[in-house]
């Protein structure tokens, strides 16, 4: 059991760094930030010991609870797709993860994602935003028929549209 | 295999038969609010067996689609319809590597008047998604992330819980 | 204590119902939703029992935990907005109330705050959305000056390049 | 009197003396994550007073301006400095309906060889914010106002509580 989990573990710390750095380089900073898991020590350090810090570029070793909720946001899900690529589901479902994201790194996210969605592990992205959606490969769009009280679907593919 | 639609009937707020897709590598759902977008993200966690958090909320009779502006009587009295206005299913189809389509998942909630009945058949499904779990529920988080990293620590130990 | 709270309770429970109906209109739905405080019987119902209902157009008597995520956020706000209405503070500030809001909303919001705003009653709302921001009469833009590690402003007028 | 605007020393993120306005009736205040935009909001619940939740949650002396990159002794152990560099202020500046301008509320916190003081002069500002205290708690949960409608009936008796 300790095994499997140091197995994890690894992986796991060996994806948030790279995964990170993806989210944040810019321009302004070519390199990203840095982010890293540290394990406690203990007997059992699959109940108790694992930490996350996480630091955008130009930060330092503060309490990430001093992140702004941009910055919290982009750090939580470089931790779910480090988590995911250890043992990926054949498809990941996410729920407007973009909220608290402004512009810049909602596209960061999107491109993200559309680098690693393939046809064995697909991604289901539920978004607001078109800065987003605009980079997904197909399009299901859901209307209230308030008429009839249902849900109704208009499906619609990017991907044909222009190169992007 | 890869996800191609979801048929789903009388889910939520899904009345009757609908195709859901076709779904791509990256596909994102759209739509206004109240649409039906999260709703179908339940649909998906209710086929795969996924206990979610929004799922786990409801109470199971809850996902049968009802029209509160129908009389009670359209809705429950007439038995030689009950069972279909008062049954809900969701399938989910897959295309295997090789082209073969499978309905490799379908769930079924059904009130009947011996009661209730809830049934998984899950083949494929099974095995492609031990980590099914943890995935769609840490995506229903996701949708707070800031308060997802306040429990990172929390959120990386079970993970590394489920996926040992 | 109990003649203050019956005066609050009631001005509040006048004005939940029409600041809701203001923020669920629409051409489909002319007049709105509904929404009201109910009071349980208490010796100290300020301690224990107030409920709050809201229903959007064509939704009847479910529990508020069926809405979704947007409309749940547009109840919220309206309740806000009432409380606000019977003792408004000089200035009122917001961050990013919009996350959950597709655009339709986000406008109907945006001219609610509009309508109110004046020079006694400011507003000052922190918002990623355009939709939401355009509809300003002053906007103070946040920049961070990377070099100097410090928050920098830019400050500009909405309100006099052309009327809206 | 209406809010002018906000001149600010050294509080978190905004690094020396900057003036925060002019401010309207309805203002936006806009910017990428992480630039500065909640710490604006803390800046005013500060000036007035407030215990909003995340002014709440950070020691006082994490309201003052430090930047990382420093060395510690530019930061601290210069004493000829130390009092400008450990010391944060905000001050509202208030115009009242007669056109005079007044700055009615100061809040400092200062750090030095005799410990720590905390001092506000608030005049004008107590008076007129009996409400400020539930009007910005409000706000800051407003963030989430999902979270906020299940918590929706303990709020309203918060509310309810605080103003009579
Ligand atoms: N069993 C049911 N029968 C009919 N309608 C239902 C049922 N369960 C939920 N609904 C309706 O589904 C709607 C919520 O849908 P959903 O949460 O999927 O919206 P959404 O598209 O995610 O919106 P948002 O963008 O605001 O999150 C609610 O209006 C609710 O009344
Ligand atoms: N005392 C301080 N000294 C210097 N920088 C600070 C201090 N306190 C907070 N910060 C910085 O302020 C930034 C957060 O700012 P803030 O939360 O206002 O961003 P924001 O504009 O609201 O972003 P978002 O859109 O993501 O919510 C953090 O990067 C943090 O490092
Ligand atoms: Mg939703
Ligand atoms: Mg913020």
């Amino acid at each position: 059991r300790l095994t499997k989990f140091r197995n994890a573990f690894n992986h796991i710390s060996e994806q948030i760094d790279k995964i990170y750095k993806d989210l944040t380089k810019s321009k302004t900073f070519p390199l990203g930030g840095t982010a890293y898991l540290s394990l406690e020590d203990s007997e059992e350090p699959y109940l108790d010991g694992v930490k996350f810090h996480a630091m955008p570029p130009m930060k330092r070793f503060r309490d990430m609870e001093q992140l702004s909720g941009g910055e919290k946001t982009v750090a939580a899900l470089a931790l779910l797709f480090a988590i995911h690529s250890f043992r990926p589901a054949p498809f990941f479902v996410l729920d407007e993860v973009d909220a608290a994201l402004d512009n810049a790194n909602v596209a960061k996210v999107a491109n993200y994602i559309k680098s690693r969605a393939s046809n064995e592990f697909q991604f289901i992205v539920i978004s607001l935003k078109s800065t987003f959606y605009e980079r997904a490969q197909a399009l299901v769009g859901i209307y209230k028929d308030q008429d009839e009280n249902t849900s109704r679907l208009l499906t619609m593919r990017l991907k044909d549209l222009g190169d992007d | 295999g890869r996800l191609v639609q979801l048929e789903v009937h009388n889910f939520k707020s899904y009345k009757g038969h609908q195709v859901i897709g076709p779904f791509d590598d990256f596909t994102s759902v759209i739509g206004p609010n109240g649409a039906g977008k999260s709703n179908l993200m339940d649909a998906i966690s209710f086929v795969v067996g996924v206990q979610s958090a929004h799922l786990r909320s409801a109470r199971l009779r809850d996902l049968v689609y009802i029209n509160e502006r129908d009389s009670q009587a359209a809705n429950e009295s007439d038995d030689s319809n009950s069972s279909s206005s008062r049954s809900a299913s969701v399938t989910a189809v897959y295309q295997n590597s090789d082209g073969a389509i499978s309905s490799a998942g379908l769930s079924e909630y059904r009130i009947n008047n011996r009661g209730v009945t809830y049934a998984r058949y899950c083949t494929v499904l099974e095995a492609e998604n031990i980590l099914g779990d943890v995935e769609t529920v840490a995506s229903q988080s996701s949708k707070d992330l800031t308060r997802l990293i306040e429990q990172i620590s929390g959120l990386v130990k079970f993970i590394l819980q489920v996926i040992i």
